[in-house]
């Protein structure tokens, strides 16, 4: 089973065009196995992104870089994983 | 039984499929389970029809969990099969609804990714099928219908989530749906249930150009997420794919309005990106019952506005 202990979802409020390009070469590059939950596509819409734990560093430097402004909306994924985990544990009990 | 069956919480595929089992049993005068095939792994593929008489009545077709990671699609489509049934008889519109139409409902849309999400990754939401030629695994089964097949807003890169697959159809649980729907041939409606984002899109996601029936859907799209607000105060935006998220080539409601079902529509659900696609389980049945407000709405003027 894989986990995602350590992963963090991050939004981008994306700000301008150029900032959706930036995200878009974010989006082409695999080494840093982003998840893209929602894409960039316009400078109206957010995009949020799964970033890998071993990936979250050198995700927020480009960021930095690139002076495109986030914020981080699931602080560890696993965490909200487990919740909905024993949420399903104690249904099953309780159906039984 | 389904009233002690807990419609606020997250089920196994088992868990749903036996759930179906029992609601056709209480209701066996309105709802039948058909299986239309089987996925890539094997699994029967699942409609409930819901239908008082009558063969190749027109038709509405619903679907749910396309996209595996979506869980509260799942979830609002079990709440929704439920709701249809114990309404029918009390609810006058709904009553004459279905004794003039059919609903049919495929909650699993991606059994084998839903599977795949219990109990190896969560986050998957493609289907599960093999590639020659690549480690990676999976299409994305609203990329994979043939419309716009392979445009832009698609990958071919089989390791990508929106990976369009070999062909157009090549999925098998796309090719059933298809299947069913040309064989039946009198489709009047199409909504597929996808999440997040608070959205009901209409066509096209392969072109930015103005369907014929624009209009009108962009109205219908209105009026059903103003009823859908006037419960909880969700607030849902209304557009065609291309426009108001991307360009998404070989989506399945591009494809149903193609083949001349019009009413075509896809739903985003809750929430707008504070849990994303982890939406506790506490707001499945907040979730479903605001939903089935602008679902009914979409429902009751397709059922007065034949053609």
């Amino acid at each position: 089973e894989r986990v995602f202990v350590g992963d963090q979802v991050i939004r981008v409020n994306v700000q301008s065009e150029e900032d959706v390009q930036f995200l878009q070469a974010l989006e082409a590059q695999q080494e840093w196995e982003l998840d893209f939950w929602l894409h960039p596509v316009s400078p109206e819409l957010p995009v949020d992104i799964r970033v890998p734990r071993s990936s979250l560093s050198a995700v927020k430097e480009y960021l930095h870089a690139h002076n495109i402004h986030f914020t981080v909306i699931i602080d560890n994924l696993q965490e909200l994983l487990d919740e909905e985990k024993a949420e399903m544990e104690e249904n099953q009990m309780k159906e039984r | 039984s389904t009233r002690s069956f807990d419609f606020g919480a997250y089920h196994t595929l088992e868990t749903i499929y036996s759930w179906m089992d029992t609601l056709v049993a209480q209701h066996p005068n309105l709802v039948t389970k058909q299986e239309i095939g089987r996925s890539y792994e094997n699994r029967p593929m699942y409609v409930l029809k819901f239908s008082t008489g009558g063969s190749k009545r027109p038709a509405i077709w619903i679907d749910a969990g396309i996209h595996s990671r979506e869980w509260v699609t799942q979830a609002t489509g079990v709440w929704t099969a439920n709701k249809i049934a114990t309404d029918y008889g009390r609810d006058t519109s709904l009553t004459s609804l279905l004794n003039t139409m059919d609903i049919y409902m495929l909650i699993l849309a991606n059994p084998d990714g839903y599977v795949y999400t219990h109990t190896n990754n969560r986050m998957w939401r493609k289907t599960r099928s093999k590639f020659s030629g690549s480690v990676c695994r999976g299409a994305d089964p609203n990329r994979n219908w043939d419309a716009g097949f392979g445009g832009p807003g698609a990958s071919n890169n089989p390791c990508l989530d929106t990976y369009h697959g070999p062909s157009a159809h090549s999925e098998i649980e796309v090719k059933n749906v298809v299947n069913l729907i040309k064989s039946h041939g009198n489709f009047k409606s199409f909504i597929s249930v996808h999440a997040y984002s608070q959205l009901l899109m209409y066509p096209h996601g392969y072109s930015c150009n103005n369907v014929p029936d624009q209009p009108e859907l962009d109205s219908v799209g209105k009026a059903a997420v103003q009823k859908l607000a006037s419960l909880y105060g969700t607030s849902y935006k209304v557009g065609s794919i291309c426009k108001i998220i991307y360009q998404a080539s070989g989506g399945s409601i591009d494809w149903s309005y193609d083949v001349g079902i019009k009413y075509s529509f896809a739903f985003e659900l809750r929430d707008t990106g504070r849990y994303g696609f982890l939406l506790p389980a506490n707001q499945i049945i907040p979730t479903a019952e605001e939903t089935w407000l602008a679902l009914k709405h979409i429902l009751e003027y397709v059922r007065d506005h034949p053609y």
